[in-house]
């Protein structure tokens, strides 16, 4: 296992035992600004982790990060792990960001579905669901971003337990969901939550379930338009902007649904790149590219946060 | 590990609602065997979707049966898959 995060390579592919590993070693080196939580455990009984970026306070106002809670996309949980390593080596240069740090905490879970992660290590590269299995039940898996209570049950959901969007039994029934809702529930003081997909290159916001435009979209399109356009300046990805409902399809149950009804109202999903040709099966010589640009969109996102306290 | 030898990924352009609905058909039609990798959404939107190698006979001749163009994004996903594991090899050697 590696042994430190300097020889890390954050430019290939890496299993869950090596991605634990390497948030292990993260930790210990930059113990005076990143600490690991684990919020529960998955269906399969593996932990899941979430790593805090803080410089003090308590209860700050804070950012949620979550990437991988579809576990084949596999550039979503690479992006996770570089956009970490570029947090902790900006604080202090990137004014930008130490101004964020100083005043707000990040919380970042980097693998948001274990056990689907580690099905697409060791069985079906192409899962996307969770593991969980239910008695009188034929099919495996719940879609973790159809389990959210916004919407639950909507049509832009199935409830068939085979389908590849199976929303599952009841809101929150998967502990992959119910963790991160219990999670940002307690701490209460949740200012912004980002939920990384791939893939398609979109950047968008609530809501999925229904076409109603939330309260402040305005303000949701535009930032989500100028995050875009710093993402663009990086290597020239054109992103589309809008809400999930009307830029993609209706979609019930969903992360950031859930996140801007609980009163979150900088929430958005990304779909990283495949640039058109690979679809979840991004070569790892993309890894950087794709991190690099998002790391931008991802910043004005915070920044946005940081100077619009609500 | 589930081997995807001859397993190809179509893009299809719809080009009305019309033509969304009748690839939304397919998930009724061939249960568990077409896997929508970016959904039929609207139709400025492309439809990507992987299909089994002993299915593409089938799904090809129903796409072109309803006038729906499509193009291979991806021949053989095994290969994509492989070189991604050798890569992960290497980069952990």
């Amino acid at each position: 296992l590696e042994r430190s995060t300097s020889s890390f390579s954050y430019s290939s592919y890496h299993t869950l035992e090596e991605i634990y590993s390497w948030m292990d070693n993260f930790v210990t080196e930059y113990s005076d600004i990143v600490s690991k939580i684990r919020i529960g455990h998955s269906f399969e009984n593996r932990s899941i982790l979430v790593l805090k970026f803080s410089t003090g306070g308590s209860q700050r106002r804070a950012i949620w990060i979550d990437t991988g809670i579809h576990s084949r996309e596999w550039i979503t949980h690479a992006t996770g792990i570089w956009t970490a390593k570029k947090i902790v080596s900006e604080y202090g240069k990137d004014s930008t960001l130490t101004n964020i740090l100083d005043a707000m905490d990040i919380f970042m879970e980097i693998v948001t579905n274990p056990d689907g992660f580690a099905f697409t290590h060791s069985m079906n590269r192409l899962w996307r669901k969770n593991k969980s299995t239910r008695p009188g039940i034929f099919c495996i898996g719940v879609d973790l971003n159809r389990n959210w209570k916004s919407g639950f049950g909507g049509n832009g959901s199935n409830d068939n337990p085979c389908s590849e969007t199976y929303r599952g039994p009841s809101p929150q029934s998967e502990p992959e969901v119910a963790a991160i809702v219990d999670f940002i529930t307690a701490h209460g003081n949740i200012k912004a939550l980002i939920s990384i997909h791939s893939y398609s290159q979109m950047l968008m916001y609530p809501y999925g379930h229904s076409l109603e435009p939330v309260p402040n979209q305005k303000e949701l399109y535009s930032l989500a338009k100028d995050a875009a356009q710093a993402l663009y300046e990086v290597h020239g990805i054109e992103y589309i902007c809008g809400s999930i409902s009307s830029t993609l399809y209706v979609a019930s149950g969903i992360t950031v649904d859930w996140a801007y009804d609980s009163g979150i109202k900088y929430s958005f999903t990304f779909e990283l790149r495949d640039t058109g040709r690979y679809g979840f099966l991004l070569p790892a010589s993309q890894i950087v590219p794709t991190a690099h640009e998002t790391w931008l969109a991802l910043r004005a996102i915070m920044q946005h946060t940081l100077n619009h306290p609500y | 590990q589930m081997n995807f030898t001859g397993d190809q990924v179509l893009r299809v352009l719809a080009k009305n609602e019309k033509q969304l609905s009748v690839l939304r058909d397919l998930e009724g039609l061939k249960p568990q065997k077409v896997d929508f990798w970016r959904s039929p959404a609207r139709p400025s939107l492309p439809v990507d979707m992987r299909v089994p190698f002993s299915e593409l006979k089938d799904i090809k001749a129903y796409l072109e049966s309803h006038g729906l163009a499509y193009s291979i994004m991806i021949k053989d996903i095994q290969v994509l898959l492989d070189e991604e594991r050798e890569a992960m090899a290497k980069s952990r050697r």
